[in-house]
């Protein structure tokens, strides 16, 4: 799975996710990538958010849109958010996988509760930033 | 005029090693090159949806990540991929789900924003409507590489899932 999201001169944000699902897949089965509000949201009143990982528990706990409400109506960090939403809702419960978000004042947070999540940043004329582990 | 993009190419269980130092460095370079195609667009002044689109659609474009080529396969040896886009000024989204012949899913999920009154088109249905939007098609077959091929040989291997709805199904990924 792969993803990104970005917040553009205007102070509009955007997210996007791809995958080729789970390997040896049957019936048909979807994870969280395609449905708008799990695997993709962006909202300009809140943050911008893709996620990756085991997609069942990503549909049932709405994770990108359960992101942008915690921030938009307990006022918490975008951090905050990502990291209650990773550590104290999915993993108790299983839920592996990382997210990536950036909230409509710029600010950029890259999160995972795996051993590793392939990411990269980069803010306006700044470097570009990579990481594996 | 500040900007800021983030990307991801997956998560999970890294265990050390599984990459050489040549190929952690072969990703890092296709991690930059994503961030890069977003990145420039910002600085342009462009928009954060076509930022989005061209790093997602540079990640798909690369084998080190599970999208577009390099996609793992399914029970049945093929290839099923899923996209969506959302535009956080407006709330307008796109998605496919289960799409077999387009190599970059984002830019079919976008045509489902910009060019049809759904959010989300599955399956066959998908597939037609790209043909329909004049987007490109390829093979099912284009999406494969010998690494999640052996991947798949494993799960294979591993699980030997009855055919019966229901029955424990081994996914590996």
């Amino acid at each position: 799975t792969v993803g990104a999201v970005a917040i553009d001169q205007a102070g509009n944000l955007a997210a996007a996710t791809s995958t080729g699902g789970m390997t040896n897949k049957k019936y048909g089965r979807v994870g969280d990538s395609p449905l708008i509000g799990c695997g993709a949201y962006a909202d300009n009143r809140s943050c911008a958010v893709s996620t990756t990982g085991h997609g069942e528990y990503f549909i049932r706990h709405v994770v990108a849109h359960e992101v942008c409400a915690r921030y938009r109506y307990l006022g918490e960090s975008l951090q905050q958010c990502a990291q209650q939403v990773l550590f104290e809702e999915l993993q108790p419960r299983g839920g592996e996988g990382g997210l990536i978000a950036i909230d409509h004042t710029g600010a950029v947070t890259l999160n995972f509760n795996t051993e590793g999540m392939y990411r990269g940043w980069s803010e306006s004329d700044g470097e570009i930033f990579t990481g594996i582990y | 005029n500040r900007y800021a993009i983030a990307i991801h190419g997956g998560a999970g269980t890294l265990s050390k090693g599984m990459l050489t130092e040549d190929q952690e460095n072969e990703v890092h370079a296709a991690l930059r090159q994503a961030v890069m195609a977003g990145k420039q667009i910002l600085a342009q002044g462009g928009t954060s949806l076509d930022a989005v689109e061209a790093a997602v659609r540079e990640l798909e474009n690369s084998e080190w990540f599970n999208a577009g080529k390099g996609s793992v396969y399914n029970y049945d040896g093929d290839h099923e991929l899923d996209a969506s886009i959302m535009d956080g000024a407006t709330l307008k989204a796109g998605a496919v789900a289960g799409v077999r012949n387009s190599p970059n899913p984002v830019s079919v999920a976008r045509a489902v924003m910009n060019k049809s009154e759904h959010v989300l088109l599955a399956g066959e249905g998908a597939d037609r409507f790209a043909r329909a939007m004049g987007l490109p098609q390829v093979e099912n077959s284009w999406f494969g590489t010998p690494m999640r091929h052996s991947q798949w040989r494993q799960a294979q291997d591993k699980a030997q899932p009855s055919l019966e709805p229901g029955a424990e199904d081994y996914k590996f990924g």
